[in-house]
């Protein structure tokens, strides 16, 4: 199928399972053509996908398994779509593609939620543009204070959850916010919110799994810590 | 070489493996 064919799949608001079965075999097929496909699917492939995403997110109740499947679909898609200059340069141009991202961090949906937070935490390590991991740090408090969360709520409920994948995720969006900050002080203050809200107990619980991506997370929180204490 | 791809694995890998939190 043609980028184009996509394209218009997409535009005619499928609903049940054939929107499910067009983003998939849409994230299959950005996964496996050249960045040239890619390009043709293009910022009107994205915006269509972004605005999928925002009708879905914003749906109430209303066929929620379905809803969430296309969701993390999507998401997939995104991922998919990022994996070049071109994709990711225009996630980034996109108005609400962080936010939607998100948006997409919703604890009652673990395995999106991994997905959604290790695409943040890689956008926040970018070195170009500069300043990404403060904007991805404003969305998050911007959308948490729409919520009336704590900011920090929703990774603190990621790291209580018994996937194991979804912890290290968390912890690697928590490492790449903390180690981009350049102030020392912002550092401390981030790392002391997140132990205010309660960090501490499922860094503990964390501490005595035997696994090999959580114990490289928590040697990064460590070792940061201590460098910073030591600065202090 | 604009047309790269594997940036967004590149990124997942080297947040996986700590590789991105090294200081320079």
């Amino acid at each position: 199928k043609s980028a184009q064919m996509y394209i218009q799949e997409l535009r005619s608001e499928n609903k049940d399972n054939q929107l499910l079965n067009c983003l998939e075999s849409l994230r299959v097929s950005l996964n496996n053509n050249p960045v040239s496909w890619v390009q043709n699917f293009g910022k009107e492939g994205l915006a269509l996908l972004l605005q999928i995403l925002k009708k879905l997110q914003e749906e109430k109740d209303e066929n929620i398994n379905f809803g969430g499947k296309c969701q993390h679909e999507i998401i997939r898609c995104l991922k998919a779509f990022m994996n070049n200059k071109f994709g990711l340069k225009s996630m980034l141009d996109s108005e609400e593609g962080i936010t939607l991202l998100v948006r997409a961090v919703n604890p009652m949906k673990p395995p999106m939620m991994t997905d959604a937070v290790r695409l943040l935490s890689a956008i926040s390590i970018l070195e170009e543009p500069e300043g990404l991991h403060e904007r991805v740090l404003e969305v998050i408090t911007e959308e948490a204070e729409k919520r009336n969360i704590e900011r920090f709520q929703p990774l603190i409920s990621g790291m209580q959850n018994s996937s194991i994948a979804l912890r290290a995720s968390c912890m690697q969006l928590i490492n790449a916010l903390i180690s981009r900050a350049e102030e020392l002080d912002f550092r401390i203050h981030i790392r002391s919110e997140l132990l205010r809200l309660g960090l501490r107990e499922p860094l503990k619980a964390v501490r005595m799994i035997e696994n090999e991506e959580l114990k490289v997370q928590l040697s990064v929180f460590d070792d940061q810590a201590e460098d910073d204490s030591e600065d202090l | 070489e604009d047309d790269e791809t594997g940036i967004m694995d590149g990124l997942l890998e080297a947040l996986q493996s700590g590789a991105a939190f090294r200081r320079k």
